[in-house]
């Protein structure tokens, strides 16, 4: 049952901790975490789009009938627009284990980037632990409305997978999935990339990253900002993003210190 | 033991007069309720990821209620500390050879998990099931 001792904060009686003892209180709940040592993330916004849809599924897992006696510590998601967990990633988040949300590495706001009809975006799969398969996994990006666009003006987007890339050729690519989608749409799409985050997890070499395209009604490739999608870091609650859905294969025992 | 039915027979009366001495000192045991410590039970832990100064990495929760067992089992395994049937047999063996077999432990019986929402290194999020993290109840075994 993760759901009903998740948050619970009771009126238990406190002692403040002697700093010997803080430390290795620590070291014991980071080892019962399975951690090394503590992490030390370079940025932690928790109004970024990852850590918002991360929140969300943490409080599909969290919502259950609450103890009495016991008052809840709720996380409270900013008012911004946040990415919905569908029916589907509630099923997903059944079966997993673990859930990992993964930055866009490469820097999406530099200018040049603006005149390419295409959007690159590399996600770092390579600190997953051994024994973890992917059940499912997602792109993510944001589609805002389009103001000034006729009612039924649809685009087509396209993700690929890079298989190969050197400066002397043509960048190899495999067409994941194409989609339609109007102009007026608003929202977050989804991508599937069960096959290729397994691919990536077992094979980190060929992790070159994904290419988006998009293309208008009669074709032509167009910049993705075009149709609303928002491919750079801002505004920082529609970033996009990858999630994988992981399932352990094996049981994990924790090392004897 | 499924097998050696020849020790079983071997020397028959000498188990026989053990348990009997272990009874005896049960009986003692169970005559003086004063001299024994309190009986296995769960007490209220709560680790505050807050307190611990881990807010800048742990997005949620801010803690939890994780429980310990603790107390002695002795007799009378009440029902109260949930022994097993393994456990009497424990404290009998334990009554008869007291320097050699421990008595039966206080541990829990049933473990619940919880999940964690946290950043790594490198800013990416993990949402971990972890199982086995929440005593609900404990009991002799």
């Amino acid at each position: 049952n993760f759901s009903v001792d998740n948050e619970v904060r009771s009126s238990f009686i406190q002692r403040r901790l002697r700093s010997q003892e803080r430390r290795e209180m620590q070291r014991e709940i980071l080892s019962i975490l399975g951690l090394p040592h503590r992490p030390r993330p370079h940025v932690h916004t928790k109004h970024n789009a990852a850590p918002m849809f991360m929140l969300d599924l943490y409080n599909t897992i969290s919502t259950g009938p609450e103890p009495s006696g016991f008052s809840y510590y709720k996380p409270v998601l900013p008012s911004q627009v946040s990415p919905m967990v569908t029916p589907q990633d509630s099923r997903f988040l059944d079966d997993a284990d673990m859930v990992m949300s993964f930055v866009n590495l490469v820097d999406q706001d530099q200018d040049l980037l603006y005149l390419q009809h295409r959007r690159e975006f590399r996600f770092d799969l390579s600190r997953i632990p051994e024994g973890e398969a992917v059940t499912a996994a997602e792109f993510r990006i944001y589609k805002d409305l389009i103001q000034k666009s006729y009612d039924n003006e649809t685009f087509i987007v396209s993700v690929y997978q890079v298989l190969q890339e050197s400066p002397n050729s043509e960048v190899e690519l495999l067409l994941l999935e194409q989609r339609e989608v109007w102009a007026a749409e608003e929202g977050w799409l989804a991508f599937d990339l069960t096959a290729t985050g397994n691919l990536w997890l077992g094979n980190p070499e060929q992790n070159l990253g994904l290419h988006l395209v998009l293309e208008d009604r009669h074709g032509q490739r167009t910049n993705p900002r075009v149709a609303g999608l928002v491919t750079g870091s801002r505004p920082q609650d529609k970033q996009p993003f990858m999630v994988a859905f992981f399932r352990a294969n094996e049981v994990r025992f924790r090392s004897i210190r | 033991s499924a097998h050696g039915h020849k020790g079983r027979h071997y020397n028959r009366s000498k188990p026989q007069r053990t348990v009997q001495d272990a009874l005896r000192a049960v009986e003692a045991a169970a005559d003086n309720p004063g001299i024994s410590k309190e009986g296995c039970k769960k007490h209220e832990l709560y680790v505050s990821f807050r307190d611990l100064g881990w807010q800048d990495w742990i997005i949620a929760p801010e803690g939890y209620a994780a429980y310990y067992c603790e107390g002695e089992c002795a007799f009378p395994l009440n029902s109260y500390m949930n022994a097993t049937n393994h456990a009497i047999v424990q404290t009998l063996v334990h009554f008869i050879n007291p320097d050699t077999v421990p008595k039966p432990c206080c541990a829990p019986t049933q473990l619940h998990g919880i999940s964690v929402l946290y950043f790594d290194d490198s800013s990416n999020v993990i949402l971990k099931k972890y199982r086995n993290m929440v005593v609900r109840a404990c009991g002799c075994h």
